[in-house]
């Protein structure tokens, strides 16, 4: 059990395990602005963080990289309005810290294949919802 | 790949409110369900259930989609269900991060999950994270509705920390009938009651609140906020002490100088409403006693009614039954010319055959619009007030503008599953 010493459990310490990493460099950064899709092309794809080989094609010239890294911080400032400077500074990483739902900024929900809490088909297409019940 | 260019200044997350957000269901009635393995071990069961409940409703109070929580059915008919974990969690390939950011995310086929490593909290406690705002957030997603930055919405991707009351606000409310549509429905009766007060100055002042009544359920509608009261429908029972429960006829209030009497019609009886002692009247201070018979107390009116409403100008009370009006004249206390009329004959069509013609739901005198409104099924006609003669004189008396739908007029009044309904 977790430790705990008063009977309404207040000083139960959450164990420093269990708590979230902060955001505190431009991999974190990247990782989340990719995670919560501000990097452009497909949903939730994301630049690749420094030293990561995509598999198909040769990455992107090192400044394309950081031209499109400014856009997308710029993207991510404005609509926290954050001045759009494009460049990691402390209030772009606290608004990044901040609690916040999971879902993608530019998605209505997850997309990936759906949890095992009941086997269910393929993700559906977006749109209107598969008419035949999700088998078991 | 990041090269292509991007919008502009205004640009806005795909799939935001402004571009809508994707209907996620065509029925009706959802079923939900809080999964046995994914309990928090932070409130007690009932109270997590009974939170979910509430965002469930809430959704429910705005848009026509009925939410019903099921324990019993398998666990693959259930449209939503809910679980909280810790870290790698339910069987979901998007592993929780511990306390402090991601707090909740919710799946395009209905899960939603909450990282129980947060510190979720009850409605009425204003510490931690309300585990009600993050449901009613994430639920929103399921139904369709993405991110949005806009000040004061519930579909802020950050959690917005704010006092423990919280309401869907108006935009978020037509965000999500962009999705599902507006309430329709037809009412049983409409009316404003007259509360009278006294200002500061010691003047006496009358103040009306509009009550919409369908079944055994009925809405405070807020007409400067242009919604029903938070947190309605209730029940009849529960808020108007003695008269019938459900499917109530009609309601009158006949308020002149010296008589200010409010009755409520059902089959061929009728009550006297109590205004100070919120109750229906057993008997009243002319010794008569309650429930009376209509054809007493109003000879020459047929029943059971349709309608009715309380003409303060001409202090007469039009009971409508089929496509007859009668014109009761409260002072000689019988029915004008000893005889009814035909419904278009007092309240001529003004565009031909654009007129409800028969079996009205409600006849309603709103003081909002200074005008009386005949309500039938879905749609509503307005009638040609002194106002609306003052500038248009060639329109007819009591005229009948063309046909409206109610939810253009009066916004949000919606059904929510009889399981939620006494929340």
């Amino acid at each position: 059990e977790t430790l705990f010493h008063s009977r309404d459990r207040s000083d139960l310490a959450p164990s420093p395990l269990r708590r979230a990493t902060p955001i505190a460099d431009l991999r974190a950064a990247q990782r989340f602005l990719s995670k919560y899709g501000w990097a452009e092309g497909r949903p939730g794809a994301g630049f690749a963080p420094p030293g990561h080989r995509s598999p198909r094609r040769d990455p992107p010239p090192a400044g394309a990289r950081g031209a499109a890294l400014a856009q997308s911080l710029r993207r991510f400032q404005e609509v926290n309005a954050l001045p759009a400077s494009g460049k990691l500074d402390a209030a772009t990483l606290a608004a990044m810290n901040r609690p916040r739902c999971g879902v993608p900024d530019t998605r209505p929900q997850l997309q990936a294949q759906a949890p095992s809490t009941a086997p269910r088909p393929r993700p559906a297409p977006p749109g209107p919802r598969p008419r035949a019940r999700p088998r078991r | 790949s990041l090269q292509t260019p991007l919008p502009g200044p205004d640009w806005q997350p795909r799939g935001s409110p402004q571009g809508g957000g994707t209907r996620a269901f065509a029925k009706r009635t959802l079923t939900w369900r809080l999964v046995r393995e994914g309990y928090s071990s932070q409130l007690s069961l009932e109270e997590q259930r009974y939170i979910f409940r509430l965002a469930f409703r809430m959704w429910s109070e705005v848009i026509p989609l009925n939410f019903l929580e099921d324990l019993t059915g398998p666990g693959a008919t259930i449209d939503i269900k809910l679980g909280f974990g810790r870290g790698r969690h339910l069987g979901c390939p998007r592993v929780f991060d511990g306390i402090g950011q991601e707090f909740a995310h919710a799946w395009h086929l209905g899960d939603i999950h909450f990282d129980d490593d947060e510190h979720f909290t009850p409605p009425t406690s204003s510490v931690g994270i309300s585990l009600l705002k993050v449901a009613v957030h994430e639920i929103g997603h399921v139904l369709g509705l993405p991110h949005t930055y806009r000040a004061g919405s519930i579909m802020q991707p950050n959690y917005i920390p704010q006092g423990p009351a919280f309401e869907l606000d108006w935009s978020d409310r037509k965000a999500i009938q962009k999705l599902y549509g507006s309430c329709e429905g037809a009412f049983d009766t409409a009316f404003d009651w007259i509360r009278k007060d006294r200002s500061h100055a010691g003047q006496g002042t009358a103040r009306f609140s509009t009550y919409f009544f369908r079944s055994g359920w009925y809405w405070l509608y807020e007409n400067r906020n242009n919604r029903t009261r938070y947190g309605d429908p209730a029940l009849i029972l529960t808020g108007w002490h003695g008269v019938p429960a459900q499917n109530i006829d009609a309601f009158v209030h006949v308020w002149t100088w010296g008589r200010d009497e409010r009755y409520f019609f059902k089959g061929n009886r009728y009550w006297r409403y109590d205004s100070d002692r919120d109750q229906a009247h057993t008997e009243d201070e002319q010794g008569k006693r309650y429930p009376r018979l209509i054809s007493e107390g109003f000879p020459g009116i047929p029943s059971p009614l349709d309608t009715a409403f309380y003409d303060r100008g001409k202090q007469l009370i039009y009971f409508f039954r089929g496509s007859f009006v009668f014109e009761f004249d409260v002072a000689r206390n019988h029915v004008l010319g000893s005889r009814p009329k035909k419904m278009t004959e007092v309240f001529p069509a003004i565009e031909p055959r654009d007129h409800p013609f028969r079996n009205l739901d409600s006849a309603y005198y709103s003081y909002a619009h200074k005008s009386v409104f005949f309500l039938k099924g879905n749609a509503y006609w307005k009638v040609v007030s002194d106002g609306d003669r003052r500038q248009r004189p060639w329109l007819p008396p009591n005229g009948v503008f063309p046909k409206r739908s109610i939810p253009e007029t009066w916004f949000d009044v919606c059904d929510v599953h009889a399981s939620t309904l006494s929340m």
